[in-house]
Parts: structure tokens; C-alpha cells; sequence
């Protein structure tokens, strides 16, 4: 069955929800990055497609051990969070609860800033692997902060250790995560039966 | 007007959900 030129939003959250969950490797969030073609300029471009963050436990102590952000950022993120809950939630009719008021971690930070990002010409990770149609895996902090990619580096500042960004079809699906993750055949077939991708899983 | 598309108000709308659900089951982060 060929891949569907678009998911639906439905479809898409079940399934990164699906290959998030039910994964063995300990990933952070998915995105998937939707290719679309500007109206006005007719290039295209990656956008917002749908995301899933699952976020841990532990990232909350390595933010410790890493010192986490300032209060000074904490509040800053907490402005922003009420006002876009505000924006869901029509206007501020609903209370806002401790979703809102608690600390933001890095995490969840550049999960939420992801929202408002996009990719032309093949620029950064997503960018790269769906021009050249080749997913591109880049484990280790060391190396996300030597990559080529804004994305990438400031991942490596918001604690995540392992960037993975795969061509699949429509998009581009990207998986993070703050452990060392090594290149693994498995989740390759997770994402090629769950995203009817069929690529292959190396460069 | 909607200031936020479609896409992203579900997102954020699941974000917020879920950041709840985790907050109930694990306590307040500080």
C-alpha cells in the first residue's frame, strides 16, 4: 500500500504515541515534521506537523546535575506556557491548574519552542534527511553539538544526548532523547511499519 | 482570529493533558 500523501492528526498521534511507548530505547518525544509548499512563495518547506512528548523522571535529576535553567528562565517559560494555555483554552475561561504554574524542564522547553520552528531547502536535521532521502542518527552530546544544524546544538543545550531524523514519505518523523541511543534496526522497523516508510534505514 | 493552526492547538492541547497526567503521578517537579 503506498504511503499516504498526508496523516491525518488522529492517525499521527496514535502513532507516534505507539512508537514512543512502545519502544525499548527510552525516547524523549517524536515529532513529525510535515513537508508543505508555501502559497505565497511556492518553495517548500518542513513544518509543525504533530508531536508527542513523554519526558522522564530522570530527565528532572539530570537537569539538576546539569543545573538546570535559571529562575529567571523558569519564569520566562511559565509566561509563555499560561499564555498559550490561555490561547487553548479560549481566552483564559478555565482556571489554570499546576500544568501551567509548575517548572518547566529543558525538555519540554524545546519540545514546546519545536512548535514554531521550520525547515527550507533541506536546512537542518529534518531539512537534510528529507532532501537526501537518507535518515541521519547522531548519538552523543558531543556530537549534536559539532553538528552542522541549529536544531541539533541547541538540542545538546536542552540536555538531549540523541537526535534521529527519518524520511518518511509525507515528512520527516524525528525522535529524541536525553540517553545515548545507538543506531537500532528495530525501531527503523517500528517507524517503517508504523509510517509505511520504505526507505532504507541507512545512508 | 485563530492565532494558533490547527495542528498546533491539538498538539499543545495534548501537551498540556499529558504534562497534568504526569505531574499527578509523579508530584511536583521542585
Amino acid at each position: 500500500t503506498p504511503a499516504p500523501a498526508y496523516f491525518s492528526q488522529e492517525t499521527l498521534q496514535q502513532r507516534l504515541q505507539a512508537l514512543i511507548e512502545g519502544a525499548r530505547e527510552s525516547w524523549t518525544y517524536g515529532i513529525f515534521w510535515q513537508s508543505s509548499v508555501d502559497a505565497a512563495t511556492g518553495a517548500s518547506f518542513l513544518g509543525w506537523g504533530d508531536g508527542y512528548y513523554k519526558g522522564y523522571e530522570e530527565d528532572k535529576r539530570k537537569q539538576r546535575v546539569a543545573g538546570a535553567a535559571s529562575a529567571a528562565e523558569q519564569e520566562h517559560r511559565k509566561c509563555v506556557l499560561r499564555e498559550l494555555h490561555s490561547l487553548i483554552s479560549g481566552g483564559g475561561s478555565s482556571a489554570p491548574d499546576e500544568a501551567v504554574d509548575e517548572e518547566v524542564t529543558d525538555t519540554e522547553w524545546f519540545f514546546l519552542v519545536s512548535m514554531t520552528q521550520s525547515f527550507v531547502n533541506g536546512g537542518g536535521l529534518p531539512g537534510q534527511a528529507f532532501y537526501t532521502g537518507a535518515p541521519a542518527w547522531v548519538t552523543g552530546a558531543d556530537r549534536l553539538a559539532a553538528a552542522p544544524c541549529d536544531r541539533a546544538r541547541q538540542a545538546q543545550l536542552f540536555g538531549l544526548q540523541t537526535m534521529v531524523c527519518v524520511p518518511v514519505g509525507s515528512g520527516v518523523l524525528e525522535l529524541g532523547s536525553t540517553d545515548v541511543v545507538f543506531h537500532s534496526p528495530e525501531i527503523m522497523g517500528k517507524i517503517r511499519v508504523l509510517f509505511n516508510f520504505s526507505s532504507p534505514d541507512a545512508p | 482570529g485563530d492565532l494558533l493552526p490547527m495542528a498546533r492547538r491539538k498538539s499543545l492541547q495534548r501537551f498540556f493533558e499529558k504534562r497534568k497526567q504526569r505531574l499527578t503521578a509523579v508530584g511536583p517537579y521542585t
